[in-house]
């Protein structure tokens, strides 16, 4: 029975006001860090373009079935996301291993000729983001401190 | 009548908390990992 | 007003010194390298000598930052993807400076200086917007604001020792920002202020993550009022206009993720949140009304001859965090009613009772809505109270024969239309998950519907529950109950009643409840 209020001056530019910011909503890249490599593209694209996110998108198991050039696509190209978390634990349990000093993934390529507990000697690929391919390390020694 | 609450683009039956990937109350689905900024070691970001 | 002169000048030299610093490489990747040596040219400037000087400072450069932003939103030539990041390229430069300058103000244990220079530098962010708002009315732009706040949450919310330890303090200043620029104040902003406040971010730290969890639910509560008073008056009006509809649905995706995620925070702050929701917001009303404790089993409501009052939880008082007796106003009001709960006396209370709940005669706005409420939730309280007081629980024979009921009988009886739709709906607001409140105002319904002298009051206690149960879902649990028992149980003759006939779909929406029942 309470049936419509006619707006008061007040709400009536509340009103205006509102539909004035609706004309430029935040889009949600405004509240992401800059994504230098892959902006979000702020145009409201309709849903229909948007490509349908795959079921558990955002779980390991599906970064873990991700090819190795993916997964180090993400990883250099989606840097300080949830995205590039995901695919360092893929890529690890792809039996890579991150060597904080070198700043570089490698995985080791064959039986190592000597172990310390320091350290391996042996030939490892790593992955090269400039040829963006793997590429062999010969007689690499793996530093076991720097082990990420 | 409302409307049919199930077609906002929140998984509602979702077993985890849906506030960890809510995009925005402007959006029709969850945050994508690469939109969710993530505390990853500083040797992560090599650029 | 009277900046210094020069200050303005020296600046803007500053602010694009510490821009490029901060984009160098040689910055360091959290710029601490650069920050080192920026705040010496800050001491050489003089900047840091005073706080009216640090508060000049932050002013002057987010007035910049905004012009900036207007500049570049101007430029028609710019594609979206471009202004924005030509806005933030010097905005998270600035949000960076502010964080950095929070974190290391005073020593490491001296939370009290960081916290008065975050809040002092929210209340100037807010400040500029507001006065940006009111100058530039609907060619008013949200982007720089926004920008800074939601970054500023980023960086102080990094996972640091030094901000876990000031977190509470942290959040509370962005919760004092919000609430100054809550959307009644600033109607431009208000679409990036519901962004911000359902930030997965905020709220993880004002739901979830709080040392003591609970200690952000009151602030998060009054954020959420503030949306709530603001959509009010345009919601009134059925037919929603296409900005308010997008705010609409907006709210309801953020009600949704708390109803999913923190059910005992809508349980705990219901009454708040339906006090200031227009009565004619059904469904939104119903979803706060449906949250119940995750660890509570809800009995199908449809179970055949279920025992409500044999369930463990419906003795339980449900924890309500508003403190409605305090709004039941006069005092000299209050005062009488408890006298009358005590005594049925002065015996004038009833006759006057609805002197003190109407507020005006313009229809549709006649009655004081949270005085109504308060009042039937306290009257209702105290019954319950009394009930036990005597060793019983609420029951359709407990809950008769009782000062408070007389006082519930005479609202339905002496009100107006709108006023009994008013009462109602007060009554129906405690319809939620299994416990005492829900019980008791499930018994107090039906038992206003048996005894009603008129077949209007009946009409109109069907008419409040139908209109819960005909919108889409989720409908309290309480609710469906309570509706099921009046079209089940004979002694209310539910069916013999003309309006249940009074047109044939009203007469198939009721076969079809009466039959998922049976």
């Amino acid at each position: 029975p309470l049936g419509p209020q006619p707006l008061s001056k007040d709400h009536a530019y509340q009103l205006a006001m509102m539909e004035a910011a609706a004309h430029h909503l935040p889009h949600p890249s405004d509240s992401e860090r800059l994504r230098h490599y892959l902006p979000r593209n702020p145009c409201p694209t309709p849903t229909y373009h948007c490509p349908a996110m795959p079921p558990h998108m955002d779980s390991l198991d599906f970064y873990a079935r991700l090819s190795t050039e993916a997964l180090f696509f993400i990883f250099y190209y989606q840097e300080g996301t949830k995205a590039q978390y995901l695919a360092a634990k893929a890529l690890k349990k792809q039996s890579w291993r991150f060597h904080t000093k070198y700043m570089m993934w490698f995985q080791r390529h064959e039986e190592p000729k000597t172990i310390t507990d320091e350290y391996e000697q042996g030939t490892y690929i790593y992955f090269d983001y400039e040829k963006w391919g793997q590429r062999k390390k010969e007689g690499f020694t793996f530093e076991y401190r720097y082990l990420e | 009548l409302g409307s049919d609450l199930t077609t906002l683009g929140l998984n509602l039956n979702s077993p985890e908390n849906l506030y960890g990937t809510f995009q925005s109350p402007w959006a029709d689905g969850p945050c994508r990992p690469q939109d969710i900024d993530f505390h990853v070691p500083s040797e992560y970001l090599t650029n | 007003f009277d900046d210094p002169p020069g200050l303005q000048d020296k600046t803007e030299y500053l602010l694009r010194e510490w821009v490029n610093m901060y984009h160098s490489p040689a910055g360091g990747r959290d710029s601490t390298k650069a920050f080192s040596a920026f705040v010496n040219q800050m001491h050489q400037q003089g900047i840091l000598k005073t706080d009216d000087l640090i508060t000049r400072f932050f002013r002057i450069c987010t007035e910049l930052c905004v012009k900036l932003c207007y500049h570049a939103l101007s430029e028609q030539a710019h594609t979206a993807t471009l202004t924005r990041s030509k806005c933030f390229h010097t905005l998270d430069a600035f949000v960076r400076l502010i964080a950095l300058l929070v974190k290391h103000s005073g020593d490491a244990a001296n939370s009290v200086t960081k916290i008065n220079l975050l809040n002092k530098v929210l209340g100037i962010v807010a400040g500029v917007l507001l006065h940006d708002h009111e100058k530039r009315g609907s060619d008013f732009q949200q982007l720089p604001y926004h920008r800074i706040f939601i970054m500023l949450l980023l960086e102080l919310n990094a996972p640091e020792h030094v901000l876990e330890t000031i977190n509470f303090q942290v959040m509370t200043a962005f919760c004092n920002a919000f609430h100054v620029l809550r959307p009644s104040k600033a109607p431009g902003f208000v679409y990036s202020w519901l962004e911000l406040i359902s930030h997965r971010i905020f709220i993880a730290r004002m739901l979830a993550t709080m040392p003591q969890q609970k200690q952000g639910w009151p602030m998060y509560a009054q954020l959420l009022i503030d949306i709530f008073k603001f959509v009010t008056p345009f919601l009134r009006n059925a037919d929603l206009s296409k900005h308010v509809s997008l705010l609409y649905k907006g709210t309801l995706r953020l009600l949704l993720v708390l109803l999913h995620d923190f059910p005992e925070f809508l349980c705990d702050y219901h009454y708040g949140f339906c006090d200031v929701i227009p009565p004619n917001c059904i469904q939104m009303r119903n979803l706060i009304l449906s949250a119940f404790p995750r660890n509570m089993r809800l009995p199908d409501p449809f179970t055949p001859n279920l025992k409500v009052d044999m369930l463990s939880d419906i003795t339980q008082p449900p924890r309500i965090l508003t403190n409605f007796a305090a709004m039941i106003q006069p005092v000299t009001f209050k005062k009488e009613l408890d006298s009358y709960i005590k005594t049925r006396s002065p015996v004038t209370f009833l006759s006057e009772l609805r002197g003190h709940l109407q507020v005006s005669h313009e229809p549709g706005q006649r009655y004081n809505v949270p005085l109504m409420n308060a009042l039937v939730l306290y009257v209702g309280s105290q019954a319950i109270a009394y009930i036990h007081s005597k060793g019983s629980t609420p029951s359709m024979n407990t809950i008769t024969h009782s000062s408070h009921m007389d006082i519930f009988q005479n609202l339905a009886v002496d009100l107006d239309t709108e006023g009994r739709y008013l009462f109602l709906n007060a009554v129906a607001n405690q319809l939620r998950y299994p416990n005492s409140h829900t019980h008791y105002f499930s018994c107090t319904l039906l038992y206003l519907f048996a005894e009603a002298n008129s077949e209007a009051i009946q009409e109109q206690i069907t008419r409040v529950l139908l209109e819960r149960l005909i919108v889409n879902r989720p409908h309290p649990w309480g609710l469906l109950i309570t509706f099921i028992e009046l079209i089940r149980n004979p002694s209310f003759k539910f069916w013999g009643h003309d309006f249940v006939h009074c047109a044939p779909e009203i007469e198939k929406l009721f076969d079809t409840v009466a039959r998922s029942c049976m």
